[in-house]
């Protein structure tokens, strides 16, 4: 029962790596979502062919109907002929085989036939068509191998990976693709039978030698000799983050900061630099963690959205919380800092790019639980903080809301799930209802 | 008809076909070489 139940019994090591999976989900932007480059050329208006609903006829035939509105991958559709009657509006997945481009019919040899309950509206089909057509907008001919292109995914199973160590979140280990689903992968630990999903541009996966080529720490495997078919993935099929200049005012060992709570993903907490990476990473810790070996820090790069300079939240009406145990309250950070002799870490350091996302408080998606990221979840999007998006996951409690940023990987327009066949867990009074 | 103002739809003459027999018009497709 999603991440309820799992949260009631999980270990330490499961927060760990619950939290370990939220902090680090968010990665690449909504062009890595299928048609996400083509989407565009969609709009109200655009007309389609569609198969008929409402005839007598034993043969499948079709009519052509224009877009009222869109919603994710999913368009509300209305049959010509309707005109301002919404009564027959239906909604349609526009990448499912039967959507197709005006003329589809003529050059598939079937012939459009007008619903039976407008048949009788217009004694001139063809006058009619030619009207509504002409100058009108279609989809472009090769929409469905568009459509196929984009459900082709790089990563195929038994390709090696470099993936967060969930039993030790401040390490990776080497796993191996089982599986691939609209672009998010299920990896089995080489050494194990534990899985866990992630989509391919997740910032938790690298290639095979990453971990080696930043200092991160790394869990050798045992496994002497690969089996036959495995291979390491390309280092370029992995997200590219960006370059950054570590040789001037750059992080340093000890500096605060505020961070996305890798065990509380609902909460920003106080954190700390804890050791400088290669290429723009960053080990982080979470102020007043209760594990001191350090095996909950975990690696963001530098450019994360989801680190944050001191006093981010005070600035954003965003409640920060302050370390377990801080008993002088309400948190000041100027108090915070002399009191543990620490600096913040520069304002300039941060990635403060705002993209002009669209997304708007209110909006329905698909998102991923990050405590349990296996499932993709109906969501809404509830509050809007520059690119930082709350997520609330509908039908639970709001404690289970999740900050997530606008170009997360994890975020899915309606009708992906269906699009790719990922199973979508709905909102949880629906579940209990069946 | 206006052209849209997306340089990449281009117009297209598209074959019709009803009961009554086939026909084209005119319409606007994305055009990807573009």
């Amino acid at each position: 029962a999603k991440s309820k139940a799992g949260e009631s019994i999980c270990s330490s090591v499961g927060r760990a790596w619950r939290f370990k999976a939220r902090i680090l989900g968010p990665s690449l932007c909504k062009m890595y979502v299928p048609m996400g480059t083509c989407w565009g050329d969609l709009a109200e208006g655009v007309m389609v062919e569609v198969l008929n609903s409402d005839t007598n006829l034993s043969t499948k035939v079709y009519w052509v109907a224009g877009i009222v509105k869109l919603s994710g991958f999913k368009a509300l559709l209305r049959y010509e002929g309707f005109d301002n009657d919404t009564s027959r509006d239906f909604w349609c997945n526009l990448c499912v085989p039967e959507i197709h481009h005006v003329g589809w019919c003529a050059s598939s040899g079937k012939p459009l036939v007008p619903p039976k309950s407008i048949q009788l509206k217009y004694s001139n089909w063809k006058a009619f068509l030619v009207k509504r057509l002409t100058g009108a907008k279609t989809l472009p001919p090769d929409f469905a191998t568009k459509v196929h292109e984009n459900m082709q995914f790089p990563f195929k199973k038994l390709m090696r990976v470099e993936v967060v160590d969930k039993t030790h979140l401040c390490r990776t280990r080497v796993a191996l693709v089982e599986q691939v689903i609209g672009g998010r992968l299920r990896l089995v630990y080489e050494e194990g039978s534990d899985d866990f999903w992630c989509h391919m541009y997740s910032p938790l996966i690298h290639s095979i030698g990453w971990s080696r080529s930043i200092g991160h720490r790394f869990k050798r495997s045992d496994v002497s000799k690969k089996i036959d078919g495995q291979m390491d993935a390309p280092a370029q099929l992995f997200a590219k983050v960006k370059d950054v200049d570590q040789n001037g005012e750059w992080f340093r060992d000890r500096m605060k900061l505020e961070a996305i709570d890798p065990l509380n993903l609902s909460a920003i907490s106080v954190a700390t630099v804890r050791k400088v990476l290669a290429d723009g990473y960053l080990m982080i810790g979470v102020d007043g963690s209760e594990v001191t070996d350090g095996s909950d820090w975990f690696c963001y790069h530098s450019t994360s959205p989801s680190i944050f300079p001191a006093g981010f939240c005070e600035i954003n009406n965003i409640e920060l919380t302050h370390p377990r145990g801080y008993t002088k309250l309400p948190f000041k950070w100027f108090d915070y800092l002399r009191e543990t002799s620490s600096i913040a870490a520069p304002v300039k350091l941060f990635n403060k790019d705002v993209p002009n996302h669209g997304f708007r408080q209110g909006m329905k998606l698909e998102a991923v639980d990050l405590m349990e990221p296996r499932l993709v979840c109906v969501a809404t999007v509830t509050r809007i903080v520059h690119r930082l998006l709350r997520i609330h996951f509908d039908g639970w409690e709001d404690e289970y809301d999740q900050w997530v940023d606008c170009q997360s990987s994890d975020l899915y327009p309606v009708g992906w799930c269906q699009l790719t066949g990922y199973q979508l867990q709905p909102p949880a009074a629906q579940m209990a209802r069946e | 008809a206006v052209e849209p103002s997306s340089r990449k739809w281009e117009q297209k003459q598209v074959q019709i076909k009803t009961m009554e027999g086939e026909f084209s018009v005119t319409m606007w497709a994305s055009d990807d070489k573009k």
